[in-house]
């Protein structure tokens, strides 16, 4: 089972939307896949078309009481199953403060699962704190969507200590996997200039070894493409909503790009 | 004096694009004006092109220690005052839990505070979380960037949910201000749209009355202009950077339109 977090502190860069629609893409690619919403504004639920207003358990209950994975797992019309946030998800940061072993939550119930995929992701709120940091506990990989823009370099070394403390601290295993652009404006010679910042920093990664080792710039980029913003409020992965759009286009070639990756499929 | 918390939860929807650039705009219309950084990524900081390495004080330490906000302002090159952030403040969060008043902070230094300004604006990080609710505390008004995107109405109720439990427990003049519309894409219909539900939401919220009965949704719109991405790699504000742009056109008119709401300038 491959478990790969979606990350980036910077707000509005395409976590969101790359974690529903490569979700959906490696579903549509016969995969078995599994969305875990950390975000307590739930975008990536409302994305999959959950209703995040029931009453049934959600990843608040995962994080602050013993239900387990298995009874917040919920099916969607997208091929992939959904474990929703909704916005009680919120309190859990202030919830948690001063409860021992509240990094690894996540982890010991996504370990305790029996639930069988080929591939979980996690979808991240923009910043480090403790939901960020469950997540990057319980994978095996990170993946940064990252839009072309000056601001983009800058949380990049932040982030980078960050994911290199929870792997010497809480989880060995833990690893770069790749950074994708996202939000990439081919007619804007930033998104040229900052991809090119990015690919640098990257072999440098890759040369200082430790967990930037397997870093990797994926070759596939998300271009902007207003069908993108247009499918969530249909509650459609971009597939469903205009499977012949660039934005689906670039989703079903980046699906294809990680399964090559890991050698799957 | 006019102190403005520049807010939404929601990532990368222009908050500190807009910061920036109005404060500035309203600085070259004559005004005295300060920002106050309150987003551990200090991305304001960088734009208006502080050194945020320095060991200068900065708003981590006005939030955790008995340093006052004339020992935080410094001078920028844009006519603007700035209490720049670091990446400290992002433990900020964890350290204030559970320290009494924790709130109310910011509110007590800016209110200690001899410098006169005209305009303070803040900026403020993607979260509900305590530097944001410190913002709500010691503010007046409410400014609410939003991209027209579907997610930015789902993420309005709760934010106004927040804004109303601040204004009834510990900050009673906090009033909405204003919604401005940012990265505008006039070539979309998704942009047209969403303005429209926008100003329909506002309308209810000016008739029910409470803290939205002086909502409004700002007539000048920020369209998207890939300047406005390319200004902060220089630390400079568009004003400096590119000053006949669409994106100063917006700006320099959206200050136009916040003094004369003001009735000052
Ligand atoms: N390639 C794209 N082209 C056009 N719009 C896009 C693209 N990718 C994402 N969007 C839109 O941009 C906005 C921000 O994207 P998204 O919500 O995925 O970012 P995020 O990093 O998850 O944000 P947050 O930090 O708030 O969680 C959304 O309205 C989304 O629909
Ligand atoms: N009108 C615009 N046109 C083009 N790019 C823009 C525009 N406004 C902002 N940007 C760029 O979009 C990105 C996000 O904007 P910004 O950082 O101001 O949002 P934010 O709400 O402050 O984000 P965060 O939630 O991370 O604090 C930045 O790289 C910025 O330079
Ligand atoms: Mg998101
Ligand atoms: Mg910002």
């Amino acid at each position: 089972m491959h478990t790969i977090a979606v990350i980036n502190q910077k707000g509005g860069v395409g976590k969101t939307t790359t974690t529903v629609n490569l979700a959906v893409a490696l579903a549509r690619a016969g995969q078995r896949v599994g969305v875990i919403d950390l975000d307590p504004q739930s975008h990536a639920s409302l994305h999959l078309g959950a209703d995040v207003q029931r009453a049934a358990p959600t990843t608040y209950e995962l994080l602050t009481s013993d239900v387990s994975l298995s009874e917040v797992w919920r099916d969607t019309e997208e091929g992939v199953r959904l474990a929703p946030a909704n916005l009680d998800l919120a309190a859990a940061e202030v919830e948690l403060a001063g409860v021992v072993g509240r990094e690894l939550i996540l982890r010991d119930k996504l370990q305790a699962d029996a639930e069988s995929f080929d591939f979980v992701l996690v979808d991240c709120p923009p910043s480090l704190g403790v939901l960020t940091i469950n997540a990057l506990s319980a994978v095996r990989d990170v993946m940064l969507p990252l839009q072309p823009h000056f601001l983009a370099l800058h949380g990049l070394s932040k982030l980078m200590k960050t994911v290199g403390i929870v792997q010497s601290r809480l989880n060995n295993q833990l690893r770069l996997a790749g950074v994708v652009l996202c939000m990439y404006e081919s007619s804007a010679k930033l998104s040229a200039e900052i991809s090119a910042d990015v690919a640098e920093y990257i072999a440098k990664l890759r040369e200082q070894g430790g967990i930037g080792r397997t870093a990797q710039l994926f070759e596939q980029r998300i271009r902007r493409n207003i069908r993108l913003a247009e499918a969530p409020s249909f509650g459609q992965s971009i597939f469903r909503y205009d499977g012949r759009c660039n934005g689906a286009e670039d989703y079903r070639r980046l699906a294809d790009e990680v399964l090559a990756v890991y050698g799957a499929g």
